[in-house]
């Protein structure tokens, strides 16, 4: 998990396609 | 389930259709948008400019924007069915090997064989645009290999299914539950088997496309070899002015 925080983050966060 | 009987067409059918829409909401640029009427190629002026750019200022911005299309890759992993089913650590590992073998894939989208150039930083660019890089060899193997995969003109279903085969690779090291990644990738492979009959592509394009992940692999692998180099010689520049995510994803 450390060494992955924000692969984590971003697998953990619901962005709708209007984010991307 | 009772052995290794082939999942009902439907089955099939719902991840093809699954795995196309994600694909078209995360592709990052539409096929439209990428028409290569509508961008300018680079010109001489632009050309200077990238050229005249240090080594450590190009690396930088194009690790910028490999970050940026892999950010799209993890959104397209997210939206597949089964991928978020799948344990974390699976999840990383697929994502850590597989993000930028995406990239690659999609890249193709954004190759514009008729004068050599791919989508960068707002324009059409060609390999010379690189220059300042110092990969010279890896600029023209990858603008080769977007060569050679546009030229099998995939539709955006076809690229869709065969960026998902590829993000789904059992053969990771590290994974914990290989044979549920064995299985997932297995009917993608059918899903896609199934598109290309449906679209009429001819006998051997499977084969081929299947052969193309070890190309895949060999640039990724040399994305690596350069990384270590540039980081040798400007020890400091990867920590301090590359992306998070990108020295997340290759640093290690």
């Amino acid at each position: 998990k450390e060494k992955h925080k924000i692969l984590h983050r971003l697998l953990q966060n619901s962005s709708s396609p209007v984010d991307l | 389930s009772n052995g290794d009987s082939s999942p009902p067409d439907s089955d099939l059918e719902h991840l093809s259709e699954n795995i196309c829409k994600s694909h078209l909401e995360t592709c990052q640029y539409l096929r439209e948008e990428l028409q290569p009427s509508n961008w300018q190629t680079v010109l001489q002026t632009d050309l200077d400019t990238y050229q005249k750019k240090s080594q450590e200022d190009m690396w930088q911005l194009c690790a910028v924007k490999v970050t940026e299309a892999v950010q799209y890759v993890v959104e397209f992993a997210k939206r597949i069915d089964g991928f978020m089913e799948l344990c974390q650590n699976d999840q990383i590992v697929l994502l850590k090997a597989g993000s930028l073998e995406v990239v690659f894939v999609r890249m193709c989208r954004a190759y514009n064989s008729q004068n050599n150039t791919v989508f960068f930083d707002s324009k059409y660019a060609g390999p010379e645009v690189f220059k300042a890089l110092g990969c010279d060899d890896l600029i023209s193997s990858v603008f080769e290999f977007a060569k050679s995969l546009s030229s099998l003109q995939l539709t955006e279903d076809e690229n869709g299914l065969f960026s998902a085969y590829v993000l789904m690779s059992a053969d990771r090291s590290w994974l914990q539950e290989k044979t549920r990644v064995e299985k997932l990738q297995q009917k993608i492979k059918l899903a896609m088997q199934n598109l290309l009959q449906k679209n009429q592509r001819d006998e051997g394009i499977l084969t081929k496309l299947v052969c193309k992940v070890s190309i895949i692999r060999m640039l990724c692998h040399r994305h690596m070899e350069k990384l270590s180099a540039i980081r040798a010689l400007y020890p400091e520049m990867v920590q301090t002015r590359f992306p998070p995510l990108y020295k997340e994803l290759f640093g290690s």
